[in-house]
């Protein structure tokens, strides 16, 4: 359970990273 | 029009972010004065933001939020050069926080102290902060930054115990 939380909060972090990213047109 | 669209209500900033909620203040404060200006304080909010807490549920959940505020007023600016081109916004955050400093200088050393100088200084030296988004700041601008912080406490204390500022 522990580590599938883990890796959901990841990809949440990944996914803010990319719109971060995105809105600095840096993808 | 798309321009006048509200934007996305952020949820109460967790503690952990209590930090940045003088450049989300300033941001609100500049929404309809200045967009450019509140677009690049809400962007050093949310990378200051992630710096300090993205995992936390009601942190991650702040942040998405200001996440979509950010590309909310993205859209509506549209293609400002000051969105599109760093160069041309690091110009318009820098000129803006130069003419903040001078405003507050110059009512300085006329000997005029009050409220609004001091918030001048202020947001000027938030606004130096600010202008790290676009990278290191150059030394004249972290004098700016480090003297406007000074001014702004030290004549907010004379004030407020009656003193008059040398």
């Amino acid at each position: 359970m522990g580590s599938v939380g883990a890796s959901v909060a990841s990809a949440e972090q990944d996914d803010l990273s990319q719109r971060l990213s995105r809105l600095r047109d840096q993808v | 029009s798309m321009a006048s669209d509200p934007l996305p209500v952020l949820p109460p900033a967790p503690q952990q972010f209590k930090p940045i909620q003088h450049y989300l203040r300033t941001a609100q404060e500049h929404d309809k004065r200045d967009p450019v200006v509140a677009y690049f304080c809400r962007l050093y909010a949310m990378q200051t933001g992630m710096k300090i807490d993205s995992k936390t549920p009601e942190c991650h959940k702040f942040l998405v939020k200001l996440m979509d505020q950010l590309e909310t007023m993205k859209k509506q600016l549209g293609d400002n050069e000051s969105i599109t081109q760093d160069v041309v916004g690091n110009a318009h955050i820098e000129n803006y926080a130069y003419k903040m400093f001078l405003y507050a200088d110059t009512e300085d050393r006329a000997g005029r102290f009050h409220k609004n100088m001091i918030k001048s200084f202020y947001t000027s030296s938030l606004l130096y902060d600010v202008l790290t988004v676009f990278g290191e700041l150059t030394e004249e601008n972290v004098q700016h930054r480090k003297y406007a912080k000074w001014k702004a406490a030290y004549i907010h204390n004379c004030l407020k115990n009656g003193e008059t500022p040398q």
